[in-house]
């Protein structure tokens, strides 16, 4: 069951170019049913260590190259997805490395490799061939060494010297539960193969790498991306749908630079009376659903049995009863106190104010504000307002002459009745209002009575089926 | 929904997270755009990958080639004024209009439902054991006027809020409702004048409940419909 695919590095609408002339591609084939199909063609082949996949054409391209070898450049592309052999590409080994091919040339002790075509400072029975991988002066394992690739160096007086490539497992360790984790195991702790994210067999499932952007679902490797106990995988077994990854634990002897960061940011994300995202970090001290119902302890198992006990989870704070959101959910939430009630969100917690403190006030709707505030109530810069980009406004110093429009400042050309406004810098976000509050002295016009005469188009209408029942 | 039975509400959608599991609720209030709680999405500003908006079903767990199921991905949220709790999503393409799926009219800007309009909330949330929530509830909630609204919460209720009767026996919006309508009858439409945000206890009896009131944020929402 196992994909063609997994031997493949994907890179995402991206295209890999090769700048000597003389460097030729394969021609692109256009009779292949998909990109598992380009990876079977290329499997086998010694001289093909990458592919284009061209997702409108179904075509693939096979390349002799990967974005290791000289002369190539990564582009982005609209088109194609780049998929490079694992062995070219990984920076860690599998196993003892027999199969690495990576570009590691400088021995465990810093001295540089001998070239395997050479026999000089240190004469040697190998002979470089495209099966044996023996490239340049690269460190390769072409006896099975367990202590994984070496080299001949360039010194005489010492021969060969293992080049100290860490095992996959071994070059990123698991903080915490491993939602970050981020390297390169693609095995599960039972050895079975895991299954690439991106496919939809042997198992299917909802955790398509297009939609959990920031999982970083890549290939198939060991990530953790529903709040699990540990990274795991669904595996190319029919038989076993997932399992956990075998990784060493960071442990509590962090070195100081990830300790210190991964603290800073916990203390700097900690909320104790709002949650800011989706609460992952609050640590407030509510203990009930935004239906009032009790919550029940993280250290219980009843009424609900559950996998969030408090030692598996240590940086998540599952203390007492309190909300909490340990699996990435919308918000923080809790298991209630109720059997027929399993688990709701404590939506009644307030969200953190995004907003900056104002930064001046306005009378009336601040149509006749001319201060020079220029910041949205989130920070963000604003755009001036005879510029272009990155909005095309619609109010313009020529078209709105009497708004005052100047500069980037905060204005209300169109008598907004929530004050002041302006089109920001950021390209996703068109306006925003300002830093700005009403004035103290200044009282907000009530709500108006309601107008006489209502004509609704299009809308609110509905078939009651029920009534015409009755 | 508690105290609700099974009804229709062809405007009522179904906000999804990634694993496809209900989350909130949110009204259709034009062909690529609807209205939901700022409580109910986690960012104003990054991309809402993934998430997606369920409508022309009463099912909370419909299945996958259900007929007039319309599964829209969300391409960008714009949240709304200080204050006001709420946001506005674009959907990637605009829905199918039919019998199913239908937009709710906004209130004219400023208008203030007159108390005891008879009015009804939608959504397939947490129904506190008075019925199942495996498909969509609808129940009726009458509206007050501020003051005596007031008069129970001791001057905290804005204008920008609208309140509705609290009865003897609970009825009203609960956790997964949030984001849903509060829609009333005028001038022969069904009007959006309320937006469910979370209360301190769901339903509580004798207690009214309080809304968003849509109509003093009209203005942004069709200036937002119009400029992006």
């Amino acid at each position: 069951q196992r994909s063609p695919l997994n031997d493949f590095q994907l890179f995402r609408g991206t295209e890999l170019r090769n700048l000597l002339h003389t460097a030729v591609p394969g021609p692109w084939q256009e009779d292949v049913a998909d990109a598992e199909e380009c990876a079977r063609r290329c499997g086998p082949l010694l001289d093909c260590r990458a592919f284009h996949y061209n997702m409108s054409s179904h075509g693939c391209q096979l390349l002799p190259w990967t974005q290791h070898s000289l002369h190539t450049q990564l582009y982005h592309s609209s088109l194609c997805h780049l998929f490079q052999k694992k062995d070219y590409v990984r920076t860690c080994i599998m196993d003892n490395g027999v199969s690495y091919r990576g570009t590691v040339a400088r021995t465990a002790g810093g001295l540089p490799c001998q070239a395997w075509s050479r026999r000089f400072p240190n004469d040697h029975k190998y002979t470089p061939t495209p099966k044996n991988g023996l490239e340049e002066n690269f460190c390769r394992n072409p006896d099975g060494d367990p202590r994984g690739p070496w080299c001949y160096t360039t010194n005489r007086s010492v021969r060969f010297q293992s080049c100290g490539i860490k095992t996959c497992r071994e070059a990123v360790c698991v903080l915490c539960n491993g939602e970050d984790y981020r390297g390169e195991v693609d095995v599960t702790e039972s050895g079975r193969e895991c299954q690439r994210w991106d496919l939809q067999h042997p198992h299917s499932h909802p955790f398509q790498p297009e939609k959990f952007l920031d999982k970083d679902l890549k290939d198939n490797y060991c990530r953790n991306p529903d709040g699990s106990e540990r990274p795991w995988c669904y595996t190319t077994d029919p038989n076993v749908e997932r399992e956990f990854c075998d990784l060493p634990s960071c442990g509590p002897n962090l070195p100081p630079t990830v300790k210190g960061s991964k603290s800073q940011r916990r203390n700097k994300g900690k909320a104790l009376n709002c949650f800011r995202g989706k609460g992952e970090d609050y640590r407030g001290t509510t203990n009930t659903t935004s239906a009032g119902v009790p919550c029940q302890r993280w250290d219980a198992q009843s009424p609900h049995q559950h996998r969030f006990v408090p030692e598996k989870y240590a940086c998540k704070d599952l203390r007492e009863n309190f909300c909490r959101n340990p699996d990435g959910s919308e918000a923080p939430w809790c298991f209630t106190s109720r059997p027929g009630l399993r688990m709701a969100f404590c939506h009644q917690i307030p969200r953190c104010t995004e907003e900056l403190v104002p930064e001046g006030c306005y009378h009336g709707s601040g149509e006749q504000y001319r201060g020079s505030v220029s910041k949205t109530r989130k920070g963000v810069q604003c755009q001036h307002w005879s510029s272009e980009t990155p909005h095309k406004p619609q109010f313009t110093p020529t078209s709105a002459p009497q708004a005052g429009l100047e500069a980037n400042f905060c204005r209300n050309p169109d008598g907004d009745s929530h004050g002041p406004w302006c089109y920001t810098l950021d390209p996703d976000i068109l306006f925003d209002y300002c830093a700005l509050q009403r004035c103290d002295d200044d009282q907000p016009p009530s709500i108006l009575d309601p107008p006489d005469q209502v004509v609704f188009e299009k809308c609110g209408k509905r078939v009651d089926k029920s009534n015409k029942l009755r | 929904v508690v105290g609700g039975h099974p009804g229709n509400s062809p405007w009522t959608v179904s906000l999804r997270n990634r694993q496809g599991q209900h989350f909130c609720g949110g009204s259709l209030v034009k062909e690529q755009w609807v209205l939901t709680a700022r409580q109910c999405i986690w960012s104003c500003h990054e991309p809402l990958t993934g998430y997606e908006v369920w409508l022309g079903t009463i099912n909370q767990n419909p299945q996958p080639g259900e007929a007039n199921l319309q599964r829209v991905p969300v391409a960008k949220a714009v949240c709304g004024p200080a204050g006001s709790q709420l946001v506005l999503l674009k959907l990637e393409r605009p829905v199918i209009l039919n019998h199913h799926v239908a937009l709710i009219c906004l209130p004219p800007e400023q208008y203030v439902v007159p108390p005891g309009t008879k009015c009804e909330i939608a959504g397939w949330g947490e129904s506190i054991g008075t019925s199942n929530n495996t498909v969509l509830h609808v129940a009726s909630m009458n509206v007050i006027s501020n003051q005596e609204c007031n008069t129970k919460y001791r001057g905290h209720i804005q204008e920008s809020e609208i309140c509705t009767q609290g009865l003897v026996v609970p009825v009203g919006a609960c956790e997964g409702d949030y984001g849903g309508p509060l829609a009333c009858y005028t001038h022969d439409c069904w009007v959006l004048q309320g937006l469910i945000i979370p209360n301190r206890v769901c339903a509580r009896p004798r207690w009214p409940a309080i809304f968003t009131r849509v109509s003093v944020f009209v203005d942004w929402i069709n200036k937002v419909m119009q400029l992006e």
